[in-house]
């Protein structure tokens, strides 16, 4: 093995990471789950722990980009140079970069997830067989909707699994339209699209109306991207193969390795290659992110290349589903931060096992599926735009009327201003005012009068009795009862009277309980309280909890982080808080989605 | 019987690597990633068999100074992009 000199490496254990954006191949949990078992290769081996965070203040920023990208090492298109990532230390030190030229996997073709269908959003098997013929991407044939569907098997004559492929026709990402479906032809500028256009827009995004006439409603959403069907590097990335083409005069109804000596398969990306030029390569089996990101991180913690061929750090890539550490890969890594510490023989405990250092990033951001009975075609208002699992970083600029109608009223002291607090210590909703509370003050806003904010105002002017740090809050609709949790305590407003405080034990919960994050009312006198990573059935009129009704939160709210540390209801929605950011869950028709991730001060309180 | 079609090799617009010739390439390859401390053409026979033994040497490779088919296929090959030698 080897060390860049000076063998370079982090003084502290505890490593932090910021997946500072992403590449469209892959699903955003995907890459997320990617990044975090790449670093448990190493932590495996080493006293070292990872955890996600969202800043530069990360130790190691992982980010995806192309050709020349902001540190004077472009890389270098398609194929060739993978990624390239630094030695331990400050600033862009330890940081690894993907070029996201590459078509990235898991090493065994695109990943495409499904919607709807009955495979639950298993993701398609490529290739797979329907009448006989084998399809290598997502297929219209079959269907008169002309909605792109894929098996889940690879064989859906006999196992029947499907599901429908990421569409602009089955829903839209971002923009203003809540996930709705691209109506085409729509008119922009005058002009009709019948497909997606990037027209008007210098980003690059392929976007559609989602109404028919995008120049009187401004309603717009993004086109999902098509993997299975969309060329990488080449001069038009991202841009559909068109079958046939025409090539040296020769028609080519499917990718080709013609006129190239590399073996790669190519398409053109308009009818005739001869004429136009345009080209891109076809989906192949694509770089493992988790091998390649696995080897990035070793240099990230300060491991050179090795010459062993088998080791992870050997310079080349080649795709492996074994344990990807090599013997000499384990000694570099402990000449550096020694070996694992064997965990401490403990009693045994009834207790859940510690979160993991980094927090599970699967989210199921798939809508229900619909039963097998029931004609896909009717699809719902379409899955949730698959918001970012992370901030919203590579946000698209939006159609120019975009943007906040009225800021919220400012402040003198920086200290007042709502749009300075990161976390909030509870966020509730009294009396259709959403209230913000944050050291012994607390915010007012509310929709209904022009989103403006008042405030801060003092908690206890209000309510005398309540201390300065509150965990969470909620109002019961039918008793306007309101009710304050902070650490054991609890205190019942029934207008200007109180009842409290109280200890949590009063209501039912048992010892383990310490305190409560979060209500979400559901009407009838029921609520559901949080704490940590379960709920529990609350009663207003007996003001006790079900002990028995005790459940994990990912059970019934799936895609949600399980380390949130505010859960509030407004306007029908659930929002569950961690750091900065919320994630929004719908609980309409009984199905629970997450439908929306942003931040809190910005997409709540449209703070500029 | 049907002679065997000659492949023909089309220069595909924005794909830099096939224009490259096999010197080129290894030129351009050594540079990158540490072998050659300043981007020369090296056109004495002796410098460039000494830096492919170097080459060939770090990655594992049948160490012939040649710029044969297999350290060709190494070059070509998908890689990381940090630099096999120097900083």
């Amino acid at each position: 093995f080897l060390t860049f000199e000076g063998d370079l490496k982090w003084q502290h254990q505890n490593i932090t990471y910021w997946i500072q954006n992403y590449s469209e191949d892959l699903p955003r949990d995907v890459i997320d789950d990617a990044f975090a078992r790449a670093f448990a290769v190493w932590s495996a081996v080493t006293p070292l722990t990872f955890t996600r965070v969202y800043g530069l203040e990360a130790d190691i920023v992982i980010q995806f980009g192309v050709r020349e990208h902001g540190d004077g090492y472009p890389f270098d298109g398609k194929h060739g140079l993978l990624a390239h990532a630094f030695p331990p230390g400050q600033g862009i030190q330890g940081d690894a970069h993907f070029d996201d030229e590459e078509l990235w996997s898991l090493g065994k073709g695109i990943v495409v997830r499904t919607f709807f269908g009955n495979a639950d959003g298993a993701p398609c098997h490529f290739p797979f067989t329907f009448e006989g013929q084998s399809y290598s991407a997502c297929t219209t044939d079959g269907r008169s909707d002309d909605l792109p569907w894929c098996s889940t098997t690879a064989d859906f004559d006999t196992d029947r699994q499907f599901g429908f492929c990421p569409s602009e026709r089955l829903y839209t990402e971002h923009g203003n339209s809540e996930g709705k479906p691209c109506v085409f032809p729509f008119t922009f500028e005058g002009r009709s699209y019948s497909s997606c256009t990037t027209a008007g827009r210098s980003d690059g995004f392929r976007w559609c109306a989602t109404t028919a006439n995008y120049d009187q409603d401004k309603l717009y959403g993004f086109c999902p991207t098509r993997v299975d069907s969309t060329v990488t590097g080449g001069n038009s990335a991202g841009e559909p193969c068109v079958f046939p083409f025409v090539f040296l005069g020769k028609e080519y109804s499917t990718c080709t390795r013609e006129g190239r000596d590399d073996g790669h398969l190519w398409c053109a990306t308009t009818s005739n290659f001869d004429n136009d030029k345009k080209w891109g390569f076809c989906p192949d089996q694509g770089y493992s992110l988790f091998l390649v990101a696995a080897h990035e991180f070793g240099h990230a913690l300060g491991l050179d290349h090795s010459s062993v061929p088998e080791a992870l750090m050997y310079p080349m890539y080649s795709y492996t589903e074994k344990e990807p550490l090599h013997e000499d890969d384990v000694k570099g890594i402990q000449y550096l931060y020694g070996s694992r510490p064997k965990p401490e023989p403990r009693p045994p405990t009834t207790a859940p096992e510690t979160q993991p250092t980094a927090p599970p990033t699967i989210c199921t951001t798939g809508p229900p599926t619909a039963r097998p009975s029931e004609s896909p075609t009717a699809g719902p208002t379409g899955p949730p735009s698959a918001g970012p699992t992370g901030p919203p970083t590579a946000r698209p600029t939006g159609p120019p009327t975009a943007g906040p109608s009225a800021a919220p009223t400012g402040s003198f002291y920086p200290e007042d201003n709502v749009c300075n607090v990161n976390i909030f210590d509870a966020i509730a909703e009294i009396g259709n005012t959403l209230h913000f509370f944050k050291d012994g003050k607390y915010w007012r806003f509310s929709e209904a009068q022009g989103r403006r904010v008042q405030g801060p105002f003092l908690i206890r002017d209000t309510w005398s009795e309540l201390p300065s740090k509150l965990d969470s809050a909620f109002q019961d609709p039918l008793t306007k009862k309101i009710f304050f949790f902070s650490g054991l305590q609890v205190w019942v407003y029934t207008g200007a009277s109180v009842l409290g405080p109280r200890r949590l034990d009063k209501l039912g919960f048992g010892r383990e309980v310490t305190q409560v994050t979060g209500a979400l009312p559901r009407g009838g006198g029921k609520v559901l309280l949080f704490s940590g990573q379960n709920f529990w059935r609350f009663d207003v009129k007996t003001q006790m909890v079900d002990p028995k009704s005790a459940s994990p939160v990912d059970q019934m709210f799936p895609g949600v982080p399980l380390n949130t540390h505010d859960i509030f209801q407004y306007r029908d929605k659930a929002y569950f808080c961690q750091d900065r950011f919320y994630w929004r869950v719908t609980f309409q028709n009984e199905v629970n989605q997450v439908d929306e991730v942003g931040y809190v001060t910005f997409d709540v309180l449209k703070c500029p | 019987a049907p002679r065997p079609r000659q492949p023909t090799t089309v220069v595909f617009p924005g794909d830099l690597r096939t224009t490259l010739t096999n010197k080129q390439l290894a030129d351009e390859y050594l540079f990158r990633y540490g072998y050659t401390p300043v981007a020369e053409l090296s056109s004495d026979k002796q410098s460039l068999s000494s830096t492919l033994r170097l080459l060939q040497k770090r990655l594992s490779l049948p160490e012939t100074g040649e710029l044969d088919s297999t350290t060709l296929e190494a070059m070509r090959a998908p890689r990381c992009g940090v630099p096999d030698l120097g900083k």
